[in-house]
């Protein structure tokens, strides 16, 4: 790692930002997610904590613009360079401009915000480039699940440096916490924290699906949300997040290419756009190839490493080319001959690191499939801190 | 500047790699004369910039140097002013 000439550094541990503006690219709410985000990294593992404030001037300002944007670094358009950040000081110290010609995400296509922020955030605290290849200081962009992302050594020694750990380090594993009541009546807001019920160990889930580096695990009207880098689990209403849906999704997975989610119970399916359902939704499984003796599809995961969608049903799987939008011609298979060991059936199943967690009753199998193995066996609600 | 392997787009790499080392390693463009030197300051902070990366320290333009130039980045240099 390597601090700015001078070790500039902030002299308080409270620290106020303000987003000037947003990118059109992202909604809003996910743009404030991954900025706070972005700063959860660094107050994980320091004493410092970050406020947002929304008028006045904040210590670290936020700001999307294009081209010349108001300080001597213009921008250079698409790709190239893609955000910059001062160092802690005065005025324009400590401030984080991103090029607004770049494409922001909260997924894998474009660039991920949350982990450009990271970075940013980083010189505004005082960190310059390291040299370090595998540190979030390095300069150059390589995207990274947002999900599995835990802030490099060399960045953590790089920041203690400069203002000592945390006095409060953060647990490596999720914690329960005490439930509470559900008032909320808004989309964003109705969630309440882990509900213990949910480590009970006959738990079935209905289905499982990653989003945007969470995951979420359906179960009758409601869904926990799972986001690694705040280690908490949340339990949302279907009906507050998608008023349109129906309770009791049988099974559901992510195409991280597309960026877009797909829900299905009975012959239905939606799909979905982080959390916005797409137009000239529900369709009918049959237009993705099923015979009409399927009558609803039990789960279904999508392999990055293939392209293609694995859909459970009953005791046989199907496997779809999501490139050429078709059935690949040996579907349907039996489960149990291309996946041994973990049973006749599949409640739900994702994908996580390159391996694959079916969830079949009360039991949950982690399969390799290049060496097509089971494994480990883990507890159904192993995910969710139980 | 130092040799390189001729290519078409010779020029317009040549124009990235002075562009990139203004930026990030301060290379400057001074006006002042450039003399007789062992090494030329493009090459030496196109050294400088190899090191930084672990690329090979050729202080010439080498595919891999231009490679890492064309990755999207930070536009924060890496060498403190």
């Amino acid at each position: 790692y390597s601090h700015f000439g001078g070790r500039p550094t902030w002299r308080t541990t409270s620290l106020t930002y303000r987003i000037l503006g947003y990118t059109p690219d992202m909604a809003e709410a996910d743009v404030d997610t991954a900025i706070r985000r972005a700063f959860k990294v660094w107050s994980d593992v320091t004493p410092l904590t970050f406020s947002r404030i929304y008028e006045g001037t904040a210590d670290i300002q936020i700001s999307f613009g294009a081209g010349v944007h108001g300080d001597f670094y213009p921008f250079d358009g698409p790709h190239g360079t893609l955000a910059h950040a001062f160092a802690p000081g005065n005025s324009i110290g400590g401030d984080a401009h991103f090029d607004e010609d770049e494409t922001w995400t909260a997924g894998s296509a474009g660039y991920n915000l949350f982990l450009v922020a990271a970075h940013e955030f980083g010189h505004s605290l005082g960190l310059s480039h390291s040299g370090d290849r595998s540190a979030l200081m390095y300069p150059t962009y390589s995207y990274i699940d947002p999900a599995r992302f835990r802030l490099p050594q060399d960045d953590v020694d790089g920041i203690q440096a400069l203002y000592g750990a945390s006095p409060n380090p953060v647990p490596t594993t999720p914690q329960a916490t005490t439930p509470t009541t559900t008032v909320s009546t808004t989309t964003t807001t109705t969630s309440s924290p882990i509900n213990p019920s949910i480590c009970d160990p006959t738990l079935v889930f209905d289905a499982i699906t990653t989003l945007r580096g969470e995951i979420l695990f359906f179960k009758d009207s409601s869904f926990w949300r799972r986001v690694p880098t705040i280690k908490e689990v949340y339990n949302y209403p279907i009906s507050t997040s998608w008023p349109s849906l129906p309770s009791g999704i049988q099974a559901a997975y992510e195409n991280p290419e597309t960026d877009q989610i797909f829900l299905f119970k009975g012959s239905k399916y939606w799909a979905l756009q982080g959390f916005d359902i797409l137009p000239n939704y529900p369709k009918n499984i049959d237009k993705l190839g099923f015979p009409r003796t399927v009558k609803h599809i039990n789960a279904a995961v999508y392999l990055q490493s293939t392209q293609k969608t694995y859909f459970f049903a009953g005791e046989q799987y199907w496997s779809y080319d999501e490139a050429r939008k078709t059935m690949d011609k040996e579907s349907p298979r039996r489960i149990e001959d291309d996946f041994p060991g973990i049973g006749k059936k599949v409640h739900a199943v994702f994908e996580d690191n390159g391996l694959l967690y079916f969830f079949s009753g009360h039991k949950q199998f982690e399969f390799n499939m290049k060496s097509k193995k089971v494994t480990r066996t883990l507890k159904n609600t192993s995910w969710l801190g139980c | 500047f130092p040799a390189v392997p001729a290519t078409e787009d010779r020029g317009e790499n040549e124009q990235l790699a002075e562009e990139y080392l203004k930026k990030f390693y301060n290379l400057n463009e001074d006006g002042t004369p450039i003399t007789r030197k062992k090494h030329s300051p493009f090459s030496e902070k196109l050294q400088e910039m190899q090191a930084f990366f672990g690329l090979e320290v050729t202080g010439k333009l080498d595919s891999n140097t231009l490679e890492m130039m064309h990755k999207p980045r930070c536009g924060v240099a890496d060498v403190a002013e």
